[in-house]
């Protein structure tokens, strides 16, 4: 288990320690540490280059110092000086003959060990390669180090490279200003952003580019635009890729969705450019006229979320799929359709006129029993008779009720006319 | 009628052909409703299945070839007395409903009622399938003029009468008379309920309902009919009700 602090000691300490012994310790802290190795006794027989009994540190395969001796004065001897390990792990290797001259007994060593924090950002681990930990600012912790940008700059998915912010992202609002990093400086090289320009549906992005507009524009083989450019991209159409000195102006996309890509690589310059963009509210057409309607508000332009409503001129009514409704309103959709599509405006009529008992009817203009058609009621004289007017006239008014004159809708009765035989005897019987 | 005339087909389009026990007739006064005397519906005790009602030919042979009118109800003057023995007419008026209204044509009229408070003066039509100076009942509908009798003279004659006879009935002021002194020119039995009309311009209007009299035609007595102007206020109420 890695612990974070320890001792070691030679067998049998503090007895001197056995001939012929041949042990070994695998010391090994959390990652993000070394491991500080200090002598607190040293006392092993000394020898040159120890070649006799002998305390090895190694790191891996590399050796840190082979000891010996009893006096830090003695060529081997470890000193009080600790030593560090390179990484979080340390290996002591405690080797010992089988014969020890004279009768003076060694006693060994004994160690304390601890883990000591790395400094990442101060000295790289060896093992790793060249690059320093990270491109811009390191932040050394316990066990570990981070990395952070400057401002301007985002750091990358690798957790230590720094990219310059694009300033990108998704532009959400009505209307915004966007453009390339350090515009109207030179644009840094390498960059990749990405711009989208997403605003509700029923709206429509118009991008108006400054005049002020350069990017790099090299040909080659029948391409433009090689290594520098700017991407507009507009979902069911092809993209256009722009770059030189002339500013495309004004681009109505027509959507409300909308992806600019600016490309630079690691050459070359481009001033880049700034663009103000709007939005506009979908238009949907009105595809034909309302006869004998009209369409109110009555605007030249209809757009999205806008209401319209159609009515008949009087003496008319709504019509929609062979049915008549009796109001009719329309809203202009997202995708520049209307919701329900314009009804007709078709002349009422007043259905057949009322039989009138003991009379008649007849038409005297219009037909179909259509508004203003006019008739004429009667009775069947000399037997039946209107009590004050000889005929009544109806017409076909705008409430689909046929009205005479004064507005009345009833129609008058035919009372029996009396005491008037087609054979009056008192003119001829004397 | 005695001593009158053939009516012309079409002069009289209001005549109905009343079946109820015996003879008689009635006038339209409306396209649901027929006016008559009271009496003739005495004869079947008011039972209106017993009535029978015809109108629209001069012709009882061919009257009778249709069915007769469906009737909805009767409605007889409430002031009109059990007259079995004959010896009292007063309030002879009575009227049927019809289940369903008539359509008017040339044939078929209703004849108009008179204003409030008519003074009658002057002549009128009666017409009538009664018995005629044969004393044969008519097969075609006969009419006859006659004068309105001015009340004073017909009343001293129908006492006259009753001082003779103990089963005349008295004149009252909801009758009137018409006739000639001289005799031979009246309505008799099988005319009751037909229309006595007198004409305003253009106008027929009813003034009476053959009701009743003593014999017929003979001299020195006269007709008595119904005075329709005093019931114009029950008429219309009854309708209105009806």
């Amino acid at each position: 288990e890695d612990v974070l602090y320890g001792q070691v000691q030679s067998p049998l300490y503090p007895d001197p320690y056995p001939g012929d012994n041949h042990t070994q310790w695998d010391l090994k802290v959390p990652p993000g540490y070394k491991i500080q190795l200090t002598f607190n006794y040293f006392d092993i027989e000394p020898s040159a280059d120890c070649y006799y009994d002998s305390l090895m540190v190694l790191y891996g395969r590399k050796v840190l110092g082979k000891f010996c001796g009893q006096r830090s004065t003695d060529a081997h001897h470890p000193g009080n000086k600790p030593i560090l390990s390179p990484g979080n792990h340390l290996q002591l290797v405690f080797v010992t003959d089988d014969s020890n001259p004279g009768p003076q007994m060694h006693l060994g060593f004994s160690a304390f060990y601890q883990a000591v924090d790395v400094d990442e950002c101060s000295s790289p681990v060896p093992s790793e390669d060249s690059d320093p930990p990270c491109s811009q600012i390191c932040l050394n912790t316990l066990g570990s180090y981070m990395c952070a940008c400057n401002h301007g700059y985002q750091l990358q998915a690798d957790g230590r490279t720094c990219v310059l912010d694009c300033g990108g992202g998704v532009y959400k609002e009505s209307e915004g200003t966007l453009s390339s990093p350090g515009y109207p400086n030179i644009s840094p090289r390498g960059l990749d952003c990405v711009y989208n320009i997403s605003v509700q549906p029923g709206f429509e992005v118009t991008l108006n580019f400054t005049h002020n507009f350069h990017i790099e524009q090299i040909y080659n083989k029948g391409h433009f635009c090689l290594f520098h450019w700017l991407l507009v991209t507009v979902p069911g159409k092809k993209p256009m890729k722009y770059c030189g000195k002339k500013s495309p102006g004004v681009i109505h996309t027509g959507s409300h969705n909308v992806q600019l890509e600016y490309h630079t690589d690691s050459a070359g310059q481009s001033r880049g450019w700034s663009l103000h963009y709007t939005t506009q509210r979908v238009e949907c057409k009105l595809e034909k006229s309302i006869s004998n309607g009209r369409v109110t508000p009555d605007f030249p332009q209809y757009f999205y979320r806008d209401y319209i409503h159609v009515r008949c001129d009087q003496g008319y009514k709504l019509m929609m799929g062979g049915k008549e409704i009796k109001s009719f309103k329309s809203m202009c959709q997202h995708n520049g359709k209307w919701h329900l599509p314009l009804p007709e405006c078709k002349i009422l009529d007043c259905g057949d006129p009322n039989p009138l008992l003991n009379g008649g009817v007849r038409f005297l203009s219009g037909s179909n029993n259509e508004y203003q058609s006019v008739i004429q009621y009667h009775c069947n004289e000399p037997f039946y008779a209107f009590r004050t007017t000889h005929s009544v006239k109806f017409t076909c008014a705008a409430d689909r009720r046929w009205r005479a004159n004064d507005n009345n809708a009833i129609i008058p009765l035919c009372y029996p006319v009396c005491g008037r035989p087609t054979v009056d005897l008192s003119k001829r019987d004397r | 009628v005695l001593g009158g005339k053939t009516a012309p087909a079409n002069s009289f389009p209001w005549q109905v052909f009343l079946r109820s026990g015996g003879r008689g007739g009635a006038s339209i006064i409306g396209d649901r409703w027929l006016m008559t005397a009271a009496h003739n519906l005495e004869h079947v005790k008011f039972a209106q299945e017993k009535v029978q009602v015809y109108v629209g030919n001069i012709h009882v042979s061919e009257l009778v070839k249709s069915p007769s009118l469906a009737i909805a109800s009767l409605h007889v003057h409430p002031g009109y007395k059990n007259n079995n023995l004959r010896t009292n007419f007063d309030n002879d008026i009575a009227l049927i409903k019809l289940n369903s209204p008539i359509t008017f044509n040339m044939n078929v009229m209703p004849v108009c009622l008179p204003e409030r408070d008519t003074e009658l003066n002057g002549t009128g039509l009666v017409s009538g399938f009664g018995l005629t100076e044969d004393s044969l009942t008519a097969d075609t509908l006969r009419y006859i003029r006659l004068p309105v009798v001015e009340q004073d003279k017909c009343h001293r004659s129908i006492e006259t009468e009753r001082k003779n006879r103990h089963d005349v009935a008295p004149l009252t002021g909801n009758m009137f008379c018409a006739g000639l002194p001289e005799g031979g020119k009246d309505t008799c039995s099988g005319d009751s309920g037909s229309a006595f009309v007198m004409k305003d311009d253009e106008t027929y209007w009813v003034a009476g309902i053959v009701s009743w009299g003593v014999d017929c035609g003979q001299p020195g007595k006269y007709g008595i009919y119904t005075r329709v102007a005093k019931y114009l206020n029950w008429i219309q109420k009854t309708m209105d009700e009806n």
